[in-house]
């Protein structure tokens, strides 16, 4: 199984965290800090990094691709170009492989999820991001969730996510959505119809392990007024994240992929 | 006594909230809600809203100068723009009124202080930070606060300090320094040194009540995990933001203004 999950977001949002949490390990080095001479990239670099993990008895191959620089500059009006440029380029190698007489199909380099993140304003999405969904949306699998969360209380997250429903859906941008199979049991339907209520998930990321006040080590944020934790589904949508990407629907964004958005590349590009 | 304070940086930040927070009364009617169809503006705009308030007995008129739509856009290149615009805008009236023979300089509307909205990413100062801060700096006394600072911890908050005040020294801005008096007492000079040792200012603004754990009834927001205090200085620094605006140095902030900023604008602007 390989899972190939590309994060989108301005510096800062929390990212490189989050991944991290994701599969319970660092996913990179300590970061190295810039030092205020460092001269600033000009365009949006993309970085890719892979890691061998367990997934509840089955092995999972994951390939995170990064986009530092998006959203950073003070005029990023083509910072979306080399994110675009690189599904495309997963696309066109597929293509590539697949039309080979002698070909092994066994390597899916494709993205197969994007998660974008949002920041927590508390107003609506911004011009960049509606932008940059619009152009992501038909060929990648787009799961928007709200950085930081920790930075809202209940009550602004209930009305900031109802706003960036209303946004996407008047610019009509298609996020991830799993299909409901006739023969789903029960618990599986319930879950799922809770999993996808929460979109866009409100998330907290930490590897840190921090001591609760009531005395249990857990995976959070340790502020001077309380401890956030990050596995605690009344502090956040983390845990259903987690599910979401990994557990319930991971063969779900693969088909997609393939079937439906990998199917559209193909067809354009054969047709134009 | 007036003050004319404007207030810098993207939606989202918590301005709105720290100004009324700053004054203890709404400055703003409630946010007109833009819907999803809205016209984005495509420049910025520069807003004045004006208040009478009580200051330990003492009456002041306060106006705020806010500037929607800084940061917002895809493409920042000119957003500082209107801002430096509206600066120049007060010195010249200021200029035009010193030249007249029936003068009477009652009103300063010049900008006693900037107050500059620092995202909180954890990282670094982002280039449009330093683009417009070096617009700024030798324009209006800069006082650069990291917004919405209960998204960090008290060790990223000491981290990003130290960053961005290496950024600051690095990029040559001039952030505003009360001066040290000879006769000064010495609980005076203590408590100037401590909020100078705080800078950029690490601010939380709310105008709710709510309740902490044990009884209390404070300004602050309040989460699943606990209830940030924004008067508490073990929470925050918004109340050295305040004593610094409003009580220690409303007065150095008004006199480098005429004594400095302007007569450098003058200076340059009948030289030129
Ligand atoms: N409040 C809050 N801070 C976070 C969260 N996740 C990460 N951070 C902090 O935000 C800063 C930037 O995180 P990082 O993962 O480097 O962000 P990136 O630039 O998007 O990769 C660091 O100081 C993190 O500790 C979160 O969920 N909530
Ligand atoms: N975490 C946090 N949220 C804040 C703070 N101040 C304001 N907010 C929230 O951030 C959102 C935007 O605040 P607003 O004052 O409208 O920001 P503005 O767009 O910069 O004027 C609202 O939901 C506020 O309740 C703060 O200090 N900390």
């Amino acid at each position: 199984f390989n899972l190939n999950l590309m994060v989108v977001g301005e510096s800062g949002l929390g990212k490189s965290t989050l991944v991290s949490t994701l599969f319970n390990m660092p996913m990179y080095g300590p970061k190295e800090k810039k030092d205020p001479g460092a001269e600033v990239p000009k365009t949006v670099n993309v970085k890719t990094v892979s890691a061998e993990i367990d997934e509840g008895g089955v092995r999972l191959r994951l390939t995170v691709i990064d986009t530092p620089g998006f959203g950073d500059f003070v005029n990023n009006s083509d910072s979306w170009k080399p994110i675009v440029e690189d599904i495309d380029r997963r696309f066109d190698a597929y293509l590539e492989d697949e039309n080979k007489v002698h070909r092994s199909m066994s390597n899916d380099n494709r993205i197969h999820a994007c998660i974008y993140f949002i920041q927590p304003t508390g107003h609506s999405l911004k011009p960049l991001d509606i932008l940059v969904m619009k152009k992501l949306h038909q060929k990648v699998n787009l799961v928007p969730v709200i950085a930081k969360s920790d930075t809202m209380t209940e009550e602004e997250i209930i009305t900031f996510k109802h706003r960036i429903l209303e946004d996407i859906k008047h610019q009509e941008i298609e996020i991830f959505e799993p299909p409901r199979y006739e023969n789903d049991d029960e618990e599986t339907l319930v879950e799922n119809a809770e999993i996808m209520a929460s979109v866009p998930f409100a998330i907290v990321g930490s590897t840190q392990l921090v001591a609760t006040p009531d005395g249990r080590s857990v995976r959070g944020r340790s502020y001077p007024w309380g401890v956030i934790e990050v596995d605690n589904e009344e502090h956040c949508d983390f845990v259903k994240l987690r599910q979401l990407i990994i557990r319930n629907h991971l063969e779900e964004l693969r088909e997609r992929t393939a079937n439906v958005l990998y199917e559209n590349y193909r067809t354009d590009k054969l047709t134009s």
